[in-house]
């Protein structure tokens, strides 16, 4: 036990690295140190890969996805999807404190967050809408849908699926069908 | 994205993951981060793990759960996270992925999937041998 306390985290966020070991030097709990380190990135946008103002959606919008996990009793708390809270990691200590559930999501999510006092904001930056709108200048490449119309490595939606004529294309065939002398 | 593990001197294991998830993702998804056992997961008797990379892809996995179980084998953390990989690697070879892991006597290690553009991964470390946070690198497999 000599090699404890140790923390070690993904890529080389060294602040929050250094942030999480501060915590456990002044005492703090290992929960803190988990939720502050990471939270260190949200707040750095660490490679623009963690919190606000990154990888925009194909709307354009920036959301969150955050878990922590208490090994000595199993306890987890996340949030998926968390729209317009920046402290994603803490929302997700939240659920875990507050609630009996384990994850909750979306705008759903946010309100709970607010509710627990945490300010809701617009996640959008200069930066992400950049990179949002060089995206749909180039057709919306790269995105992630396969098998639809029009042809998604080629151009931008939106995008349906092919073999199926949708439920009002049949019904405008019909019609003309009948429209007849 | 941040993947995190911290354990305590009392042997506490807590992990913990926050990510924007993919650039340009389809409103709506949700990747691995926040599902214990894929984005991170920690057993105070066993050690804790978390992962980065292509969620859509390592979440079917579960690679954080699967570290541990292998660490409370008695694996070294570090061939824990190479068994991980390994498993992914098998359905999908040109997955972007790594992995870390720390068992309770505070041994640790990291492996990631070899693929263009991406043979290290670099991850940061604390820990009473070191005199500060110190970034350490490994190579993929």
């Amino acid at each position: 036990a000599a090699a404890l306390p140790v923390v070690i985290n993904t890529w080389a966020f060294k602040k929050a690295a250094d942030t999480a070991w501060g915590v456990l030097q002044l005492g703090g709990s290992e929960l803190d140190a988990v939720e502050k380190g990471c939270g260190q990135c949200e707040i750095d946008q660490c490679d623009g890969s963690v919190g606000y103002g990154g990888s925009p959606d194909e709307s354009g919008e920036t959301t969150l996805d955050a878990m922590i996990m208490n090994g000595n009793t199993m306890e987890v708390g996340a949030v998926a999807d968390l729209r317009h809270v920046k402290n994603a990691i803490s929302v997700a200590r939240k659920v875990m404190e507050y609630t009996k559930h384990t994850l909750l999501v979306g705008e759903s999510a946010s309100l709970f967050a607010v509710r627990m006092g945490f300010p809701y904001e617009d996640l959008t930056t200069q930066k992400s809408l950049s990179v949002y709108s060089e995206w749909l200048n180039q057709s919306c490449q790269p995105n992630y849908w396969k098998n639809v119309i029009p042809d998604s490595s080629k151009s931008c939606g939106p995008y349906k699926r092919p073999e199926k004529v949708t439920y009002k294309e049949e019904q405008i065939s019909r019609r003309s069908f009948h429209n007849h002398d | 994205t941040i993947g995190m593990i911290v354990i305590g001197g009392s042997g506490t294991v807590v992990s913990g993951t926050s990510t924007n998830g993919a650039v340009h993702k389809i409103p709506g998804r949700v990747g691995d981060s926040p599902i214990a056992g894929a984005g991170s997961y920690a057993d105070s008797t066993a050690g804790g793990a978390a992962a980065t990379g292509d969620g859509d892809i390592m979440m079917r996995f579960l690679p954080s759960y699967q570290a541990v179980e292998y660490m409370r084998m008695g694996t070294d953390p570090r061939v824990a996270c190479q068994k991980v990989i390994s498993r992914i690697q098998k359905y999908a070879p040109k997955f972007f992925g790594a992995v870390i892991c720390a068992n309770t006597t505070g041994s640790y290690g990291a492996a990631c999937n070899k693929i263009p553009g991406f043979t290290q991964f670099h991850f940061m470390v604390s820990s009473p041998f070191l005199s500060h946070p110190t970034e350490q690198v490994v190579d993929c497999i």
